[in-house]
């Protein structure tokens, strides 16, 4: 092993990082653009209630409130699992880069320890 | 260069955990004042 | 427990405005982060080779194609300098809302 060879292997290792972390964000990207728009969703549904409360005063019940709420809460859930998606993608893209990078420093280190590279 | 991605990789996946809890605390919060409304009513407790 | 009800909602529309305040943060952490990276101009640009001075980076969007060659070769005449774009701030334009924001 020799700091050349490390460095050659390095490179053909993380090769295909940047194809990977193209797709990963590319990805996180879309799913956020769903989830913005799953709260838009949401949102309007929420401001019909409050429009209701404005109107009428608190102590009156939205005639489809029940209904409302329930469709805001799938919609908050659904969101909710797509963020579970996108964190676990970000994970990903985060132990790709740290995989490469531990195994790098890992390989620095035996070649200082046989000094063939200056510490 | 890795650590550069790995410092920028890390910050995303922050940022998505932020959000996620932001959306676990949303949904608490809806959840709260539909509570408060319901008790508001029931007390009959205006504004 | 009307009051009781109404303190706890205090207390997660105060802890929301925080993790708001820590998402805008992050998202422009995440922004110097890439000006700094993309453009080059880290500090630790350094070959260690007196007298010269390389800046490169970006490698993640542009790929290590070449990367060992490409540092032979003297900044001006480094082929893999693409300059640099918004278009390549791939992490910030993972956020939907930031991506809404520049629009």
């Amino acid at each position: 092993m020799d700091p050349s060879s490390v460095l050659d292997q390095t490179i053909q290792d993380v090769s295909n990082l940047q194809a990977e972390f193209t797709h990963i964000l590319g990805e996180i990207r879309a799913s956020d653009t769903q989830l913005l728009d799953q709260r838009k969703k949401y949102m309007q549904k929420d401001s019909q209630i409050h429009k209701f409360i404005r109107q009428h005063g608190s102590l009156q019940e939205h005639p489809k409130e029940q209904e409302l709420s329930e469709k805001i809460r799938e919609k908050m859930s659904a969101c909710k699992n797509l963020q579970e998606q996108k964190c676990t993608m970000a994970n990903t893209a985060l132990y790709l880069v740290a995989k490469h990078l531990s195994r790098l420093e890992k390989n620095i280190g035996l070649l200082e320890e046989d000094g063939l590279l200056a510490p | 260069e890795l650590e550069h991605a790995k410092d920028m990789a890390l910050l995303v996946a922050r940022r998505e955990k932020v959000t996620l809890d932001l959306l676990e605390q949303n949904m608490r919060i809806f959840d709260q004042r539909s509570n408060v409304k319901r008790l508001k009513r029931s007390l009959g407790i205006r504004g | 427990e009307y009051e009781k009800l109404k303190s706890e909602l205090k207390k997660s529309l105060a802890t929301r405005n925080k993790l708001e305040d820590e998402f805008e943060r992050l998202e422009q952490e995440i922004y110097e982060k890439e000006t700094e990276y993309f453009s080059g101009n880290n500090a630790t640009s350094n070959t260690g080779i007196a007298g010269n001075r390389f800046s490169y980076g970006g490698n993640i969007i542009k790929g290590f194609d070449g990367f060992n060659k490409s540092h032979h070769h003297s900044a001006g005449h480094d082929s893999h300098n693409r300059g640099f774009n918004n278009d390549d701030r791939i992490f910030s334009l993972s956020s939907a809302i930031f991506v809404k924001q520049q629009q």
